[in-house]
């Protein structure tokens, strides 16, 4: 096994934790690397770098308030036909199966809120697609909102967590959260049909999930019992003095 | 009365065999991810800082090591009654966090805290 370098020989000690994230997350070495570019990676390593220092050191005035955050890119893009002056898409975003150690703490959808289409100009929108119901209403938890540190002057954030944790969170298997995204053309300009078919390729909206990481409280209560931090805490300078 | 037990044991002091550089102590150590084989999910940092403790536990455990009690009993049993219950070995104390930008399988990109993945400081336990 030397010269082996890999998780997978680390999978023989299956349980650490930390072995068996890795090898969930990870994508297998035979695998093609993903590839990640453009605003989706931009934005991570800008999140990054605010948050830690170059040898990976949590900076201690970090704003992140997670522990951590995960960006998720569309399953796809499906560009509608026009409606009336509206350009609408539907963006489907798969959610993984809840981990109980990892406890949603915000969730937010950053979009293009400027389209340039060649030399055509579109202003758009996110909504979240809800069943043709009288009862249901969106109401997102905040207006939208642009965060110039992060994000260019063409991209969005929009807080979308009480949707997804009162629609979504709870359900159980595969949970999909499904967008709309709705363009509308600017006076005098008409989009060519196909130039708006051609943003489906584009990275046009993520999802952005923040997460806190529950393990570290959970493993305290199991190590220590009700009442014996108490006793550890008086009791473990008594027994150090007669010790020594 | 750490003075009085040593004029007790009888043999030569291990501490004053070993020079200073051997006592239990940090070690500074990095590896890149590349090294271990992680560089093609892992997006930063390249380097990777996880450090380890090396070297002799001193007979009489002092405040610095921050040594459980049980260690000290180990070691008075090891010095005074049984030589085949071992010293207290020197192993980490204190750990500080990592944070890793990565790549998943289904293409998402995950910014997460590892706790306790740098050796700050060391104990003999």
């Amino acid at each position: 096994k030397v010269g082996q370098p890999s998780i997978a020989l680390l999978a023989e000690a299956p349980t650490l934790p930390l072995i068996w994230e890795l090898l969930e997350d990870v994508p297998g070495k035979q695998q093609s690397k993903p590839r990640v570019l453009g605003h989706p990676l931009r934005y991570m390593l800008e999140l990054y770098q605010r948050s830690a220092d170059m040898h990976g050191h949590p900076r201690e005035n970090r704003t992140i308030g997670a522990t951590m955050v995960r960006l998720v890119r569309p399953l796809a893009n499906v560009a509608k036909p026009l409606r009336g002056p509206w350009y609408i898409q539907t963006l489907d975003f798969a959610l993984r199966p809840n981990r109980a150690l990892y406890q949603l703490v915000r969730a937010t959808v950053v979009y293009r809120h400027q389209l340039h289409l060649n030399r055509y100009h579109l202003s758009c929108h996110v909504e979240p697609w809800v069943q043709k119901n009288p009862t249901n209403h969106f109401s997102p938890s905040g207006r939208a909102s642009s965060k110039p540190s992060l994000l260019s002057k063409a991209w969005t954030e929009m807080d979308i967590t009480q949707h997804i944790q009162q629609r979504l969170w709870k359900h159980k298997g595969r949970r999909i959260l499904r967008l709309q995204f709705m363009c509308q053309q600017q006076k005098g300009t008409e989009v060519v049909l196909r130039h708006w078919h051609g943003t489906a390729s584009l990275d046009i909206a993520f999802l952005l999930l923040y997460f806190n990481d529950t393990h570290k409280t959970v493993h305290k209560a199991k190590l220590l019992p009700r009442g014996m931090e108490e006793f550890t805490g008086r009791g473990s300078s008594l027994l150090l003095r007669r010790a020594r | 009365q750490a003075g009085s037990i040593r004029s007790e044991v009888p043999g030569p002091s291990r501490e004053r065999d070993k020079p200073e550089s051997s006592q239990c102590s940090l070690h500074p150590f990095q590896v890149s991810f590349h090294q271990l084989g992680w560089d093609h999910w892992i997006i930063a940092p390249h380097l990777y800082t996880p450090n380890y403790c090396k070297g002799t536990c001193p007979r009489v455990l002092r405040y610095g090591l921050n040594s459980p009690n049980h260690a000290i009993i180990q070691n008075l049993v090891n010095e005074l009654v049984d030589q085949r219950v071992p010293q207290p070995s020197c192993v980490p104390y204190k750990y500080v966090p990592i944070s890793i930008l990565l790549i998943e399988a289904n293409g998402s990109i995950l910014y997460k805290e590892y706790e306790d993945m740098i050796a700050q400081s060391c104990t003999c336990r």
